[in-house]
């Protein structure tokens, strides 16, 4: 059973990019002991700003191809070969031991700071000039769909960081995926947000994709020392009920930084290693055991 | 001179709305004592999701016209009346003092929780279709600055919130704008972020609005217990030096709570009353006392 997961909420720093790149890490890379057999997984970083590709230190310089060439790609009657699109594990575990090695140079880089299971298709700055040049294509809504046909059966996960905006990129998201997991801050204009998302996904299930589900909600930055994060949790579950799911990522300052050492909060503190101490990485290896679960229910 | 700023970043969840709606606060109500002279100030909701409007607890159900409205305006050869389109500072006050006192019923509310110099262009849902409706309209980046030419001279600040993208409304915005102002949240991908920002204002300086210029830079949501905000903080000014505020506003769980009592910290703790404690509110007043200064440099 495919699953293509867009990580979709118009709300801006919801920690889409965040949950997007820590889930498939998660689900890629496994946990026999927690119960999470490793998985093929494709992470595609749809966002213009290309926080996903930098999560894992990629060094754009080096990307020849990104996503924005698949979605561009017009070879009229072939689809194009996705496969030349791709950052394949050996190629992000360098990248990933660069970067952590520059900002560690008096330190051994880890053995385990390496995935083996996660392919990656990377964006860049080009990505911005997208919604315009598609607007006016056949097909504007589907060329990400078209863009992964030809390797949508070679993965057991398809996950898709998406920005910001309901705009033509997202969209291009949500007409490739049958599952939409939504990250939520929880603080106080996640509430309006939510319902006027959802609005925005029964018009794409209508007009554009019947096929698409809702898979989940993922409450987010979770600040306990607040009344604030509480309140918004409550609201949210009171009207998703079993939808929210169980695990809830709580703030920490070593998931902000993660970024700067090149690699997921996941993979820097990792249970598979010695058991992770990191609140948000402890959070993310349960969401994906929970997401793992899900799946099995399917 | 007529000082229209664009609060701007594609980057989401930056703390461009917090960051409009404080300033825009301090700039309308003023502070003698801290040399803030009240002004007449207009606050321009310019995002689908609403937040600025949704900070003065505005019942966006008793909202009639928005700024949906004033960008779909065809009368041809006539200007729209920005007057029919506002709300005012009495209007802006109850709303607040209503969801305050739903809040708070047990309590009185506070007789100085009210604006008497802030007029706002709220917005809500429908402008989600603006952008595809407007995308083949005949000037379709100058509706905005189209819509303001009726009222500019009545506003001593016109400040306008726009969403996290670089999409048809933002360029609307930086149309009608003669400076930009740039949140920046320090955390890592804010470094990122700001050079494919500061490409695109090139861009549209070149191509849209020769007078655009970079009023200055904020960093915000400092957290001082990581380095990670002393490092992004020391970047961005190393590399803007003083286009960099002095002022830095710093995280402060108040600070996301405001909407809910709904009003800006600056309003609900505010130092005309009593000297503000909280470390958000000290922030922004101080922002707005450095951003006066250097309009008087201008
Ligand atoms: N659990 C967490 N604890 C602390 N910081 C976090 C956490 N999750 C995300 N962050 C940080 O918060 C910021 C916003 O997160 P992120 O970029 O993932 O959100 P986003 O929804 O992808 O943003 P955008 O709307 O711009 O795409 C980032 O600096 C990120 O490192
Ligand atoms: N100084 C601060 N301390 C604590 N929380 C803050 C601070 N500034 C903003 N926030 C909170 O952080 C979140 C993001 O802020 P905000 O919505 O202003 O960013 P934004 O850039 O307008 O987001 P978007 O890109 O979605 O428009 C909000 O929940 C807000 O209440
Ligand atoms: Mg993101
Ligand atoms: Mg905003």
């Amino acid at each position: 059973y495919k699953m293509v997961i867009a990580c979709t909420n118009q709300k801006g720093g919801c920690s889409k990019t965040t949950t997007a790149v820590n889930l498939a890490t998660v689900l890629a890379e496994g946990n026999p002991k927690m119960g999470i057999p490793p998985r093929k997984v494709l992470l595609v970083d749809l966002d213009p700003q290309g926080n996903a590709s930098t999560s894992f230190g990629i060094d754009k310089s080096k990307i020849n191809r990104t996503v924005y060439d698949l979605l561009m790609n017009d070879l009229g009657e072939e689809l194009p070969v996705l496969e030349e699109y791709l950052c394949h594990p050996e190629f992000i575990s360098d990248q990933i031991r660069a970067t952590w090695t520059s900002m560690y140079p008096d330190k051994k880089c880890p053995k385990k700071l390496k995935v083996e299971n996660l392919w990656l298709l990377p964006s860049n700055i080009q990505l911005s000039g997208a919604e315009i040049e598609l607007a006016t294509r056949i097909g504007r809504e589907t060329r990400l769909k078209e863009g992964l046909a030809s390797a949508i059966d070679e993965f057991d996960y398809i996950i898709i960081d998406t920005p910001p905006s309901l705009g033509l990129l997202t969209i291009n998201a949500l007409a490739a995926a049958n599952w939409i997991l939504i990250p939520v801050q929880t603080e106080y204009y996640a509430l309006e947000g939510m319902s006027s998302l959802m609005n925005s996904i029964k018009l794409i299930q209508r007009r554009i994709n019947p096929h698409l589900k809702l898979f989940g909600i993922a409450l987010t930055m979770y600040d306990g020392r607040t009344g604030l994060s509480k309140f918004v949790a409550d609201e949210v579950r009171k009207y998703f009920e079993d939808q929210v799911f169980q695990t809830v990522v709580p703030r920490s300052t070593r998931v902000a930084e993660a970024p700067r050492d090149g690699a997921p909060i996941t993979l820097l503190d990792n249970p598979h290693v010695r058991g992770s101490r990191n609140k948000g990485s402890k959070a993310y290896w349960s969401l994906g055991r929970e997401v793992h679960g899900r799946v099995q229910k399917i």
